[in-house]
């Protein structure tokens, strides 16, 4: 499914060279459950947005499903982004006038097959996913910081998207509340999803079945875990 | 030092009423170390916003040192909010077009009495101290999600303020990173400052000796805890 190759991601600052990505090379089947692990700084972020299509790597090849990222067009790679992968920010990116119901809806907006009718519904029952059925016409500075995070995930899974990148869906959340997210990713990946997810906690990680964990922009370790 | 009496926060959204503290009352001594807890929603933020005086409530009084900052000028909120406080936010809040140095050097600028020369030497010694040393001309968005919260740790630090309201600092840190900055957060309530600290992680709340609890706006519980 995911193929990334001796990715480099290298950024010159005046005479300083820093290598986010120091040669990263790893294999995603379809259907994985991945955590991302690491010291902050060491990579995460700089690694999903490359697999998410979001940035380009300074030096390296990846493949989706066979085909290099590189020689895609923008249109294809619009339709990588829109259609085949749902990703919650680490910063949650959300439209700061736009209430959680229209931020929510935005993935489905690309897709220009879905009614507005349908649309309406379909956000509606995501922000209720993640606990926030009362807060849809709130802004995002009328939003606690865990809820804010909450619509972003609501928004990444709206359009039920085959590969789910979430970067730390759980950071600002309490326990209770970081599990019932945390449910929702289990639910999809029972149902045939590929779920990569960027976390410090390990107890979150634990639902994941695999763990990469990067350092100084490398792979250090990439095991199997057994999940209970 | 601190007294909240009947604290209530209140936003009208339309016609439904969103009680963001419904009725808080904390007694908050000098030199106590002490979690904020609470589901994601629950009023942690709006509290700490209103003890950091960047936000007025809807009723309730609230003193500092014995004064009800409702009777207080303009410039004597400045004065506390500068000089007093060091606020460590939930969304970091830094000056995107600044670098960390310049981020961190901010209230130093507001506090008149210190040289440029000085202020740049007491920036660069906060941000050596959150691990940030080789990261002082980067600019918020050529930072890591956890390296910007440690920017915003550092900023608040940098005064040396008799009190610091810390909004989950550690949301984004793994777990060595996160300790090496509740070390530091441990070393100035050794030295007698009093930290009042959001956290949603149960072992960064163990750094603390009073746990208050909330719950759709209320405090649930306040009880102290027998630090090792
Ligand atoms: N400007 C606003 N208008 C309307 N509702 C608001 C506003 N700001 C906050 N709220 C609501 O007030 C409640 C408390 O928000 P607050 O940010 O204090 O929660 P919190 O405990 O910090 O949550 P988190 O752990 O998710 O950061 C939330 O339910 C939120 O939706
Ligand atoms: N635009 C940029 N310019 C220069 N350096 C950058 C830029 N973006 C990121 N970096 C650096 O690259 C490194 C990796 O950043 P990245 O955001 O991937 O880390 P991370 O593992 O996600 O960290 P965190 O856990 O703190 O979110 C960091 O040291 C950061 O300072
Ligand atoms: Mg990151
Ligand atoms: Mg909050």
């Amino acid at each position: 499914l995911i193929q990334v190759k001796d990715l480099y991601k290298i950024y010159q600052m005046g005479n300083v060279e820093v290598r986010a990505l120091d040669g990263v090379s790893v294999d995603i089947e379809s259907n994985e459950y991945i955590s991302i692990m690491g010291p902050s700084g060491s990579g995460k972020s700089t690694l999903m947005n490359l697999i998410g299509c979001l940035d380009t790597p300074t030096s390296g090849d990846f493949f989706m499903d066979g085909v290099n990222v590189a020689t895609m067009t923008d249109d294809e790679l619009a339709h990588i982004r829109n259609k085949q992968i749902g990703f919650v920010f680490q910063t949650f990116n959300l439209l700061p006038k736009s209430t959680s119901l229209r931020n929510v809806e935005l993935p489905l907006i690309y897709n220009g097959s879905i009614k507005a009718s349908e649309r309406k519904g379909m956000a509606i029952s995501a922000l209720e996913r993640v606990g926030l059925g009362d807060r849809t016409h709130h802004k995002p500075n009328e939003l606690s910081g865990g809820q804010r995070q909450r619509v972003a995930v609501a928004r990444a899974l709206v359009n039920d998207p085959a590969i789910i990148l979430a970067d730390e869906p759980t950071g600002n959340l309490d326990s209770k509340t970081g599990e019932e997210i945390m449910a929702l990713f289990d639910d999809l990946h029972q149902q045939g999803n590929t779920i990569i997810l960027v976390t410090h906690e390990e107890h979150i990680a634990a639902h994941a079945n695999r763990v990469v964990r990067l350092l100084d922009g490398k792979i250090s370790e990439d095991v199997l875990t057994h999940r209970a």
